[in-house]
């Protein structure tokens, strides 16, 4: 098993390094083991640097970046070890509208492996689903679904 | 092995039969705050076997039964069912059902293709499929940014999931 | 210190029960001590109810209505002692376009008396501002003021 | 009294002097992500006194000072200054500013209308201001969610503050 993490260790990071220049346009990322010579109970580091950054702790990275950081990371695992499906709840809602555009590009790299169950707010996440679900409460705080043509779509508005 | 459908009855606020076809690529969920997106994901992750009230934004179990609201009583228990297909390999059917019910009471139910079965077997079918306790397939809603700030060893343990 | 603060307790209750049903269109929230034989030392619950609902523990409440029941008593405690000035760094996030509008609306009120510097991407908000700065990194990494027309605004567009 | 003006020179990603008039109502504070924004509402909770590097998304005080970017230098030295009108009553002058400066060497600079002064001082008149130690008169960016769901004592601290 310790074979096996070393493996999946040095291919996530090779991921790693591809994926995070695509969602941060730039800059580069890696893992790193915290101790090299404990290879089997090390923590791991993930070390970012957006473009034209110097490498800050990541408590001085933005909302924004760090949750285009994270976003990175969980690709990077989810291209080396697909998972039949990922469910995201409003991952996007700190992504300005440029980190949007590139994460929905890699969104869909990803749904050609993985099914995609998104929750979201942004008008272009939406435009790039296969399916759309509205879902509304009535009158008497009963959850009930619609259905949402986008082209008259606006969140907040569906007064039951 | 595919998702096909999810379908919730009284599981938090709904409270009548609501199914979901899911296609394969990107399923979205669209609405006003409030409406019920978020216990979606929250039923998903029930089905799966979530035992913790708190990973299910609860206090206890019972928190997931529909509660009532305004002229409506109280429902007496709450169902998800997810179907999965393309399944042959992992179970010899091409379609498998996986249901989890809780009733008021306190008892739990949990059926593969409607056959009473231990939660274990609901575990271990998941695992078959590569999910298993993954803890990364499913982004609760704030979570994303402090996957960054995790400690080394929540990273590491990320990492030992998807070995 | 003591009637002091049970005098604010009132005054502040009194305003959440006005500024909630703004901020929810409806529903009714109240300020109670968890032990009220200790008004000196007891601490003290929020306790909300949104429109049509029953009155559920707060953890089950969604990530918008937590976001704008947090404003509503924030905004109660502003209308009673009006700070000089206010900072909201991206408050309105979780909030969908009913209630943002709600919530712009409030700070209208709000404004009269504070001062408010608001970090936001809605460009709702942007437009009821009295003043809109731009910040931008260039290149190097610097962070430099633009002055932004609205007419033209895409956040995350604009490239140095 | 009010907000005339806040500048920042050297503070975490404003190397060169930037300078905001900040009108009565409201001022909006826009950009893409990472672009310095929330950098701005640290440099207000900083010049007002904070203490603590954790409140400011830093591990030591240091990190406030410019770290270079590329080609930069790291600066020497932060500083940033608050000007408030209308403040006869408050300071028998019609203006006052409010300087704080920190040098790498780690020592720091309190200023009120230009002359050195103690950081009891500053935090006594921002008290007479009616802002104090507000902790609610700056949300954070993410806090906002997490207000409703703090612990009752934590309430009563708040509505104690407004007293
Ligand atoms: N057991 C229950 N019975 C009835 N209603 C419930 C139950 N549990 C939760 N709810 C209701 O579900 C609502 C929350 O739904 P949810 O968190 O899914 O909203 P959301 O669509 O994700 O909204 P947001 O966009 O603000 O995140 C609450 O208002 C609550 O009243
Ligand atoms: N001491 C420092 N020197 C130079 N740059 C710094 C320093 N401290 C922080 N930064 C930079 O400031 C950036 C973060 O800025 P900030 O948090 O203000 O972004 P933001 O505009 O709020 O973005 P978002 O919309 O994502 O919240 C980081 O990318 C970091 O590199
Ligand atoms: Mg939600
Ligand atoms: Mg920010």
């Amino acid at each position: 098993s310790r074979r096996r993490f070393l493996s999946t260790l040095t291919q996530v990071d090779e991921q790693l390094k591809k994926v995070f220049p695509i969602l941060f346009n730039g800059g580069s990322a890696r893992l790193r083991l915290v101790d090299e010579s404990l290879p089997l109970e090390s923590g791991v580091l993930v070390e970012v640097q957006p473009p034209g950054k110097r490498l800050v702790h990541m408590g001085l990275l933005s909302g924004g970046e760090k949750a285009l950081a994270a976003m990175a990371l969980l690709f990077a695992i989810y291209l080396i070890k697909p998972s039949p499906f990922i469910v995201m709840d409003e991952v996007d809602a700190p992504l300005d509208e440029a980190n949007t555009d590139r994460f929905n590009n890699l969104l869909q790299e990803i749904k050609k492996s993985s099914q995609i169950i998104m929750v979201t707010h942004n008008r272009k996440t939406m435009e790039i689903a296969e399916r759309l679900y509205g879902i509304v409460m009535n009158k008497t705080s009963v959850s009930k679904i619609v259905s949402v043509d986008l082209k008259d779509y606006q969140p907040g508005s569906e007064e039951m | 092995m595919r998702t096909k459908n999810l379908s919730l009855r009284g599981f938090k606020s709904f409270m009548d039969k609501s199914s979901f076809q899911i296609p394969p690529g990107i399923s979205a969920f669209v609405g006003p705050n409030g409406c019920g997106k978020s216990n979606v994901v929250d039923a998903i992750r029930w089905v799966m076997g979530e035992q913790s009230p708190k990973q299910l934004r609860g206090r206890q179990m019972e928190d997931v039964i529909f509660s009532g609201a305004g002229s409506l009583k109280p429902l007496g228990m709450a169902e998800v069912t997810l179907t999965l297909e393309d399944t042959e390999e992992l179970y010899g059917t091409s379609e498998v059902s996986v249901t989890r019910r809780l009733y008021r009471s306190n008892e739990s139910e949990y059926l593969i293709n409607n056959s009473p079965c231990r939660l274990k077997d609901i575990q271990d079918l998941f695992m078959g499929t590569g999910l298993g306790n993954r803890s990364y397939s499913i982004i609760a809603q704030g979570e994303i940014g402090s996957i960054i700030e995790q400690k080394p060893e929540e990273t590491r343990r990320l990492l030992e999931e998807a070995a």
